[in-house]
């Protein structure tokens, strides 16, 4: 309407300045005043005309691909990895410094009158259950508080069966298995996948075997039309895989996705202790599904804390991976631990920062259902 | 943001390819919403 308005009063301005003017001077200054202001009205609301049909039309585009790859999901056809030009150009744009500056600009204080508006504009937009929320809305000073809330008492009761792993998460379930067929290797989408002992550190834990011992079964068990484990990415060293040895049999995985709308608070999946944390400092490329479909090896190269440990069973490890805009990752055990720092080289190739808890003992004790850590917006 | 948990659970010794009771299975499938405190698998007690 600004636009229409911007238009009919030039218009009429353009009318009215040949009857105004009197004097010859007058007139051809006022003239030629008419003819830039003119220009200069049509300019600002021209472009932002252009930009918003050009931002409709990709959208409508990403609709139209969205429903086309449902409809494949529907006719239960796997959707493949397929690397695209929009996804290489994420490589260059500065991503953890974006995340950093969008983390300050949602850690500004909102007006109380306007933050129950705000709150649930996000929720309408991200699918977020404001009923939950521990506090009334406006006691969460800013978005990033209101993104890290917690939840009401009872909201999350915790599954008492002592012979079950709980999820640490709200989220969905992407990807789950047992490692021992893919040779520690988790599919992140067919036709790619990444390394189990790059994800977590060469330092890990992880029970290994030696590669030979059962490989004649090992090659039983495996689809052998199936060769997606073998095109890993050979782009870094750290990324490939160790092909001397091999994971353990009853070492399993499971990969679930939170949205910008989900509760972000992590919980322990089971009583255990905590002995190692790593902290990689990576990339923020964003991990949504379309992300996972055209960025090779994401979670082995985005931003991560990685919690190893002992429970009952045996071995355990959570990595808890950022994403563009939430690459601030906070561990309640370790409340001084800051994630994507400002760092000095632009490609860092250091290797993680690791810190081991209790040396002496057992490690940090860590309660089934207990909160862990949290990902925070920055 | 995603997290990924790796973890050792129960298997029986059992001839490869067959499954007993007391094996680790997971109760959620691909694609599933879960929350915190729902349980991701299961296993039986020998």
């Amino acid at each position: 309407s600004s636009f229409l308005n911007n238009i009919r009063s030039n218009y009429s301005g353009a009318r009215a300045s040949p009857l105004g003017g009197s004097s010859g001077a007058g007139a051809g200054a006022g003239g030629g005043g008419t003819g830039d202001s003119k220009g200069n009205a049509f300019l600002v609301p021209g472009a932002t005309m252009a930009t918003i049909l050009m931002l409709g039309a990709l959208h409508a585009r990403r609709l139209y691909e969205d429903k086309k790859i449902e409809e494949k999901r529907e006719k239960g056809i796997e959707l493949e990895f397929h690397p695209d030009i929009k996804a290489s150009f994420l490589g260059v744009l500065p991503l953890r410094s974006i995340s950093r500056a969008w983390g300050s600009f949602m850690s500004l204080e909102i007006p109380v009158w306007m933050r129950p508006y705000a709150y649930k504009a996000w929720a309408r937009a991200f699918h977020s259950n404001l009923e939950e929320a521990a506090l009334p809305l406006e006691e969460y000073t800013s978005l990033q508080d209101f993104f890290v809330r917690s939840l009401k008492e009872g909201c999350r009761p915790i599954d008492p069966d002592p012979c079950c792993l709980v999820s640490p998460v709200d989220g969905t379930v992407l990807r789950f298995g047992e490692l021992k067929g893919n040779r520690g290797m988790i599919e992140q989408v067919k036709g790619h996948s990444y390394s189990v002992p790059a994800l977590l550190g060469n330092n890990s834990l992880l029970p290994m075997e030696p590669e030979g011992k059962n490989e004649s079964k090992e090659e039983a068990v495996g689809d052998k039309s199936d060769k997606s484990w073998l095109r890993v990415s050979l782009a870094s060293p750290k990324l490939r895989e160790n092909v001397s040895a091999s994971p353990m049999k009853g070492l399993y995985y499971c990969v679930i996705y939170l949205k910008p709308g989900d509760y972000h608070r992590i919980h322990s999946p089971a009583d255990w202790n905590a002995t190692v944390r790593r902290h990689f400092a990576g990339r923020l490329f964003p991990v949504n599904e379309r992300a996972t479909r055209t960025i090779r090896n994401l979670y082995v190269e985005n931003e991560r804390v990685v919690l190893e440990g002992i429970w009952k069973e045996g071995f355990m490890a959570l990595a808890a991976v950022g994403a563009t805009n939430i690459g601030s990752i906070e561990l309640f055990i370790e409340p001084e631990l800051r994630t994507n720092k400002p760092k000095k080289k632009l490609f860092p190739t250091e290797p993680p920062e690791e810190r081991v808890y209790d040396p002496e003992g057992l490690g940090l004790r860590l309660e089934k259902g207990k909160e862990v850590a949290v990902f925070n917006m920055g | 943001s995603t997290v990924v948990l790796i973890f050792q659970a129960p298997t029986a010794n059992t001839p490869e390819g067959s499954s007993s009771s007391s094996d680790y299975r997971f109760c959620v499938k691909q694609g599933d919403r879960v929350r915190v405190g729902q349980a991701l698998g299961r296993w039986k007690e020998e």
